[in-house]
């Protein structure tokens, strides 16, 4: 499956804490 | 619920690895030693941790450049996924790096990495920005300049997605063409 992501998606991660 | 976890804490993959690139003009070095990579990353989460922590494009100083390729492409003409390519220029009036420069950059990272291009994303092979005093350039760089359909579709996406009104005509430039150029300018191989 093609990993394709609209800019408002990848908008959403842009302040989002990271991980760990 | 598991799945549920795994989705809230698991890193998005992207399609694919990408490689950040920066170039810095020293006038006692080569254009190949001028040239270093940053960093490669292949999620969404690593992308924005770059973003956030390296310079805006707009404050960068003339002659450097920032370019974004696909893992195992360099962002020169002569790697042989580039050599037969071209790029969708944007040229940027010198009011523009206050204004739009540093947004429409931010758009076509967005639109490579989200491999925003239908069914030609694998066209893509990188996006390049110049800063320049006579006048900052963006482009997307893409695999084959012949290949006419997917040129097109990418262009028509791109130009959407920067916002450029229909009046707005952008151009295709084909490396070939760019590197054997006589005058300033290229000819465009394709407009949208």
């Amino acid at each position: 499956e093609k990993k394709q992501y609209d800019r408002e998606f990848l908008l959403d991660f842009q302040f989002m804490p990271a991980c760990i | 619920r598991e799945e549920e976890a795994v989705e809230r804490y698991s890193k998005h993959p992207l399609q694919n690895r990408w490689a950040l690139w920066f170039f810095k003009n020293d006038k006692s070095k080569t254009w190949q030693e001028n040239l270093r990579l940053v960093t490669k990353f292949d999620t969404v989460e690593d992308f924005w941790a770059l973003y956030t922590h390296i310079q805006l494009a707009s404050k960068l100083t003339s002659g450097c450049d920032y370019s974004l390729f696909k893992d195992g492409i360099e962002p020169m003409w002569e790697d042989r996924r580039n050599k037969c390519g071209g790029r969708w220029l944007i040229t940027l009036a010198k009011q523009q790096r206050h204004t739009e420069l540093d947004r429409f950059w931010l758009e076509t990272l967005l639109c490579v990495i989200g491999e925003m291009f239908d069914g030609y994303s694998d066209e893509v092979c990188g996006a390049v920005i110049n800063i320049r005093a006579k006048g900052d350039k963006i482009a997307i760089w893409t695999q084959e300049a012949e290949n006419r359909d997917g040129v097109t579709h990418i262009g028509r996406v791109y130009k959407e997605r920067l916002g450029l009104s229909s009046k707005v005509v952008i151009g295709y430039q084909a490396h070939a063409d760019t590197a054997t150029k006589s005058g300033s300018l290229t000819k465009n191989k394709f407009v949208v």
